[in-house]
């Protein structure tokens, strides 16, 4: 079945999130 | 980290909600996708939040769907480079 999801969706930016050592 | 609950989204304003649904999503994403975390969760936050918010408590089905936009990538990669092969 078709996805509805789009991948052209806009790429999300983290605020809180800091990278694994 | 307590779990995010709908009282908590409710009471954020509505793109403040998607903002916070990413960032619970992302590290999760970061996990298994690294280099697409960041376009797989903003994928992902167009469902709607409900949605989101049973996904953030189930992890099968989170991978299932962090699977299905992975996919949906690639083939959107692929049409895109027929299409370039194309001109």
């Amino acid at each position: 079945r078709k996805s509805t999801l789009n991948p052209n969706a806009k790429e999300f930016n983290p605020r809180s999130f800091s990278q694994p050592k | 980290q307590e779990p995010l609950t709908v009282s908590m989204l409710a009471a954020a304003p509505l793109h403040k909600q998607k903002q916070m649904i990413g960032e619970r999503l992302y590290p999760l994403i970061y996990n298994v996708h690294t280099q697409l975390a960041g376009k797989i969760t903003g994928m992902l936050l167009e469902i709607d939040n409900s949605e989101l918010l049973y996904m953030l408590e189930s992890p099968e089905s989170l991978n299932a769907k962090v699977e299905e936009a992975l996919a949906v990538l690639i083939q959107a990669h692929q049409t895109m480079e027929e299409e370039q092969m194309k001109v």
